[in-house]
C-alpha cells in the first residue's frame, strides 16, 4: 500500500483540493482509496459531502484508541473510504500532549489499513503540530502540495527539517516521495520562476537531500480553475461536478502520473 | 488607539498580505502604525524584507515577559513599526501550556502602545490556538479576511464562536469591527454568491449577533493580483513594488474607507 500525507504548514495552498481530487481519480483508475482527514476544520470531510451528523466516529475517536479503523471508515465513492473529521479534533493537539507515544496513535490505528487498501491519502492541517507529526509517523511518503508564490518557498525549509526529524528518531522509512504545484497561473512570470527555483532546489546539495532521494516533482501542475473552488460547495469532487473543466483534467493526470511512477519504480 | 487582530483560522485567505498592506497604507496617510507579526512562519517579517538574523527580540520574549514592548520595535517604514516573529514562537503555544494567565500575555505586553500608536495590527496565524487567542485577548477589534470560496463560510461560525469565548471570558471590549473580502476574482460567480452570502449572514438574525453589531463589511474588496504575490520576493508593500497596480489601488481604498469609517463612527 503507498501511505501518503499530503502536507505543507503553509495554509490555503491546495491539500485538501488535492485530497479529494487526486484521491477521486485514483479511485477511477480502479485503487482502493482510503482518505484520512486529520484538519480540526474538516474541509475534506465537507468537500465529500457529509453532513454534521454523519462524522462519528472520527479519526478523533481513532486517534483516542476508543474505536478501530472499520469502525471510522464511510465508503464516500467507489472504491474510496473516508476516516471523517470533526470540531471534537481540535482539541487534540492539546489533549494528546502527555499520552505516552502521542506521536504514532494514528500509525498504530491505520495498521489494519496496509491489507485492505491501495492508496491512503492523509491530509494535514496547516502546521507542523502534534497532528502532522502523527501523519508523518504513520505514512512513508509525503507529498508536498506548494503554490508557487514567493512565501511558498520560505516554508519549506522547515518542513523538510520537520521530516527529516520524524524520520531520525520515529519514521525510519519516512521520505519526500512527490511535490505537486497547485494553483498554477501559467499567465504569471512569477509561477514560472518558482517552479524553476523548486525544481533547482530539490537538485541542488542539502545536508537533507537524501530525504527526497527518490522525490518526483510532477510535470502535472494544478492549474488555479474556478470549478475546482465551486465543487466543495456541492459536496462533489471535480470529476462529479466538471468532468470536461481543466481542474478534472489536472487531476486525473496527476493520477496517471503518479501511477506510471509507481509502475516505473 | 484602534487595536485590530487580523484573523482567520482558514489558511492563505491573504491575512498577512492585509497586515503589510493595510498597515502600509495607513501609516502613509499620517497613521502611527505598529504590526505585532504572532506567526511563527513570520511571512508578515519577511515580507517586510527583515533579514533572519535581525529579528531578535522577538514577539517570542515579548510573551515571555523577558523583554519590554520597546526593545522588540523596529521601525520598518516611515510611520510603520513591526515587533517580528521568529521560528522560536512555534514552540510558545506548547510552552505556554501551563503558564498562568497564559491568555494574556500578549494584552499586558502591549498595554504600552496605547499612547504611542493610532493603530495596532496583530497578524495571526491558521489556527484558533493559543497565540490567536492572545491576539483576541489583547485587542478591541477583530478584522475578519475572508477569501469569497465556498470553504471560507464554513470556518466562519467557528470563528465566531471563539471571538464570543474570549469577548465572554477575558475581554468584554472584544468585537468584530470589520471583514474584508480579499482574493476577490471578479470573473467569476462563485466569489460574488458567495459575497452575498457573507452579507447575508452578517444581517441575519444569530445568537452571537451582538458581536458584530457596529461590524463593517467592506465595500472595497481586493482582487486578485499577481503584484501582491510578488512583493514579498523583494521584501516590499505594494506601494514600494507597483504603486499602480490594482492590489495598490485596492489597500490604498480599504485604508481610506476604514478612516472614514472611523471618523463617522
Ligand atoms: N487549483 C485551484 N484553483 C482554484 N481554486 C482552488 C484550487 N485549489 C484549491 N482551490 C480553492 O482554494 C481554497 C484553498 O484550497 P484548499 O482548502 O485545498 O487548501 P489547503 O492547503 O487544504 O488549505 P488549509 O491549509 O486551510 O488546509 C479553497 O477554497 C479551494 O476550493
Ligand atoms: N489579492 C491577492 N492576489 C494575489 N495573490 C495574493 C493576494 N493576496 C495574497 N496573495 C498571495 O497568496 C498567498 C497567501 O496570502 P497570505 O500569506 O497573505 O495569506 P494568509 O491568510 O496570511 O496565510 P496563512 O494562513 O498561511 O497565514 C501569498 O503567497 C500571497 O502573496
Ligand atoms: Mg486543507
Ligand atoms: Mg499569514
Amino acid at each position: 500500500m503507498h501511505s501518503i500525507a499530503i502536507t505543507n504548514q503553509k495554509g490555503g495552498v491546495g491539500k485538501t483540493t488535492t485530497g479529494v481530487n487526486l484521491g477521486a481519480a485514483l479511485s477511477q483508475a480502479g485503487q482502493r482509496v482510503c482518505l484520512v482527514d486529520l484538519d480540526p476544520q474538516a474541509h475534506l470531510t465537507m468537500h465529500l459531502g457529509l453532513e454534521p451528523g454523519e462524522v462519528k466516529p472520527s479519526v478523533y475517536e481513532l486517534l483516542g484508541g476508543s474505536v478501530s479503523l472499520e469502525e471510522c471508515v464511510r465508503t464516500v465513492r467507489p472504491n474510496m473510504v473516508l476516516v471523517p473529521a470533526e470540531i471534537d479534533l481540535a482539541g487534540a493537539e492539546i489533549e494528546l500532549v502527555g499520552v505516552v507515544g502521542r506521536e504514532i496513535l494514528l500509525r498504530d490505528a491505520l495498521d489494519p489499513a496496509r491489507d485492505r487498501y491501495d492508496v491512503l491519502l492523509i491530509d494535514c492541517p496547516p502546521s507542523l503540530g502534534l497532528l502532522t507529526i502523527n501523519a508523518l509517523s504513520a505514512v512513508e511518503e509525503v507529498l508536498i502540495a506548494l503554490q508557487p508564490h514567493f512565501l511558498a518557498l520560505q516554508g519549506l525549509g522547515k518542513l523538510l527539517e520537520t521530516v527529516s526529524l520524524v524520520q531520525r528518531r520515529i519514521n525510519a522509512r519516512l521520505g519526500i516521495s512527490g511535490v505537486v504545484l497547485c494553483m498554477y497561473d501559467s499567465r504569471t512570470a512569477l509561477c514560472g520562476e518558482v517552479a524553476a527555483e523548486v525544481s533547482r532546489f530539490f537538485k541542488s546539495e542539502h545536508p537533507l537531500k537524501s530525504l527526497w532521494q527518490g522525490a518526483h516533482i510532477f510535470k502535472t501542475y494544478i492549474r488555479r480553475n474556478i470549478r475546482l473552488a465551486e465543487a466543495p460547495g456541492h459536496g462533489k469532487t471535480i470529476f462529479e461536478y466538471s468532468q470536461s473543466s481543466h481542474g478534472a483534467q489536472d487531476y486525473k493526470a496527476l493520477a496517471e502520473e503518479m501511477l506510471a511512477f509507481w509502475r516505473g519504480a
